[in-house]
């Protein structure tokens, strides 16, 4: 489109340079255009239809097909040890609807990583990296979100058997919402009440087996299964759960921090807050990743905004771009410069963390308030803007915007669940409103 | 604010450090580190104003929950400003980090959008530090900023980088050929594989045959 190109001709930067500040170093923004172009060139990667036009079933099948090819090529696309290579890969080939691994990549894996011991990690993060098992984090339960203290799950501890007994002793008690917890999942994560000798020590952590890793049947005392559509993350089996009796051995509580020994002692973490450290790592991400939404709805509006022509200025021989209207760059222009802040902050903020984690290994948890405080209120405050943001970009659109070819609402569903998942933001908002007072 | 209120604000944490700080002058013509001043100002004085309501309604007896919930909206304010003024402080130091000179002067007219328009978004807040004048230059200073930022507009939206494939969009092709596509895609949908629908031939039909 000659418009398109005259823009790009405008232009007064090389945009692999600016795709070097925005990804952080030039060597990733290169490995993602390698990545990118070896993928246009297997065809089996392409979809096989507009997942639009897609049953939810159909859309997941589709993922799994696809998950099923990538295998094949996982080690010749990508470095599999890169997290950010791998992420990347998942965008281009599976999209944002979501997919059975979903949850393991984002939250499983770096969940044992954080909160496994050196033994456990051993024993299970490798099979896990190989996707020889498929799991999950289920924390939420349907009656408390992500009101921790309200969390009813049960694992109490028996020292004639040295085991855990997970329990859902109410309906309001099923882990709900879960990413690939209904029908992909055959491990998960498990937050839950650890009970011993009656005491309850609040959540803590479980490695848990759903399902037979032969038959993929869930096994007994596991009730599993799909909550049904959502507004948008279709292509993702959000699930149910719950426990009647099960057991799992005391080697299944996650003990990087707090411990349990064979005796029934508990030994607390270094710090009150250590456990919510996968959650500081997710809500960090949140940011970059709300960004990219953002961005992607934007690449989206700029671009048509440019190709768009309608009423006149002063040149009466050719309708104008909509991009040349001052409303239109008062709609869109903020948000860009939005969306190149959140990615910046959101590197920022991972610097943090991962500067946190080395703290804490080393026993300097000090930094843990004032990370924790405010990834709550970055994820509550970019989620909201982020949506506000993509709503601006599917009206700059004008009527286009509204259909599904613009894509844009599946960006806007994708990106607004933010808002309630990993802490509704009113919650988080409070969260942080209480270490500024405390200050 | 409390260990402020208790005379240990030397044990603040960095990202609250602002907190104890006292107002100064500002100078919008100095740049973005300026209109940082003008966050960190509503932030403060939001967070003060919104404990200060908190403790006074706990000090008039009402349980600490009580007061808590009465004063959530103003806590839920200072916890956005909180955070805006980070996102706003990284972006700032972010671009000053930038060593390729056009990429760093396009981000430069990017953050001048950022600020003025975070600036004016936040007005309210703000009503006492900045003059009707200081408002007026930092609106004017935001239509510029949208101008200058115009030539630059697609290139700083394909610099993201994200392959047709991944962005699934018909109006958000690269190659821009939006109309004709935008025809196949509708010509793809499942309601056109077939010229008459089963639904009309069952119920329409005979509906409108009666």
């Amino acid at each position: 489109n000659p418009d398109l190109t005259n823009e790009r001709a405008s232009g007064t930067f090389d945009t692999n340079a600016m795709a070097a500040v925005i990804y952080g170093s030039e060597k990733f923004a290169q490995r993602r255009r390698e990545i990118t172009e070896a993928i246009s060139k297997i065809p089996e990667f392409q979809d096989s239809h507009p997942l639009v036009f897609m049953s939810r079933e159909e859309k997941i099948s589709e993922a799994c097909r696809k998950l099923a090819v990538l295998s094949n090529y996982w080690n010749s696309l990508i470095d599999t040890s890169d997290e950010e290579e791998a992420l990347h890969l998942y965008r281009e080939v599976l999209g944002l609807e979501g997919h059975p691994l979903a949850l393991h990549e984002t939250m499983f894996i770096p969940s044992l990583i954080a909160q496994a011991s050196d033994e456990q990690q051993e024993k299970w993060l490798g099979r896990a990296q190989r996707r020889e098992i498929i799991g999950c984090y289920a924390q939420t339960e349907m009656g408390h979100g992500t009101n921790l203290r309200a969390l009813e799950t049960t694992a109490t501890f028996d020292i004639s058997t040295r085991e855990f007994i997970l329990n859902s002793p109410t309906i309001t008690s099923l882990k709900w919402w879960p990413g690939a917890l209904g029908k992909s999942a055959n491990w998960s994560i498990v937050i839950a009440n650890l009970i011993i000798k009656e005491h309850n020590y609040g959540p803590h952590p479980f490695m848990v087996q759903l399902r037979d890793e032969k038959s993929h049947e869930p096994l007994p005392g596991i009730t599993v299964g799909d909550i049904g559509p959502k507004m948008a993350f279709n292509g993702a089996d959000n699930g149910f759960l719950g426990f009647k009796n099960y057991r799992i051995p005391r080697e299944n509580m996650l003990m990087r921090h707090s411990k349990v020994t064979s005796d029934g002692s508990y030994i607390k973490p270094p710090h009150a807050k250590i456990g919510y450290s996968s959650m500081v790592k997710v809500r960090s991400r949140m940011a970059m990743d709300q960004g990219l939404f953002l961005a992607s709805a934007l690449v989206i509006a700029v671009r048509y905004s440019a190709v768009r022509r309608q009423g006149y200025l002063e040149d009466k021989s050719r309708e104008v771009k909509v991009l040349d209207y001052q409303t239109q760059q008062h709609r869109l222009f903020p948000s860009i410069a939005r969306a190149y802040a959140f990615i910046f902050c959101g590197f920022e903020t991972i610097r943090l963390y991962d500067q946190l984690l080395i703290d804490v290994q080393n026993g300097n948890t000090s930094g843990m308030a004032d990370l924790h405080a405010l990834t709550s209120g970055l994820k509550s405050v970019v989620t909201y803007q982020t949506g506000e943001g993509i709503e601006q970009a599917r009206m700059a659109c004008g009527g286009h915007g509204y259909s599904m070819a613009s894509y844009i609402s599946e960006y806007y569903g994708v990106a607004i669940a933010g808002c309630t998942y990993e802490g509704e933001n009113m919650v988080m908002l409070l969260q942080l409103a209480r270490y500024l007072v405390k200050s | 604010i409390e260990m402020i209120q208790n005379g240990k604000s030397r044990e603040l944490g960095p990202m609250v450090a602002y907190l104890a700080e006292k107002e100064s002058e500002i100078d919008l013509n100095l740049g973005p580190n300026e209109y940082l001043k003008v966050f960190e100002y509503a932030a403060r004085n939001q967070t003060w104003r919104a404990t200060e309501k908190f403790q006074k309604l706990r000090n008039s007896g009402m349980s600490n929950e009580k007061a808590w919930n009465q004063a959530s909206v103003e806590l839920t304010r200072a916890s956005r400003l909180h955070t805006r003024l980070y996102i706003m402080s990284t972006f700032i130091n972010h671009v000053g980090s930038i060593v390729d000179q056009k990429v760093k002067g396009v981000l430069i007219d990017l953050l001048n959008v950022h600020v003025t328009y975070e600036v004016m978004d936040i007005g309210i807040y703000v009503q006492g530090l900045l003059s009707s004048n200081q408002m007026d230059l930092i609106r004017n200073q935001l239509y510029v900023s949208l101008e200058t930022i115009r030539p630059n507009a697609v290139s700083l939206v394909d610099s993201f980088q994200i392959s047709d494939m991944q962005l699934r969009s018909v109006l958000g092709r690269r190659d821009g050929n939006v109309y004709e596509n935008l025809f196949k895609w509708a010509k793809s949908s499942p309601l056109n594989k077939t010229d008459v629908l089963p639904s009309v031939t069952q119920y329409l039909k005979p509906m409108m045959d009666k």
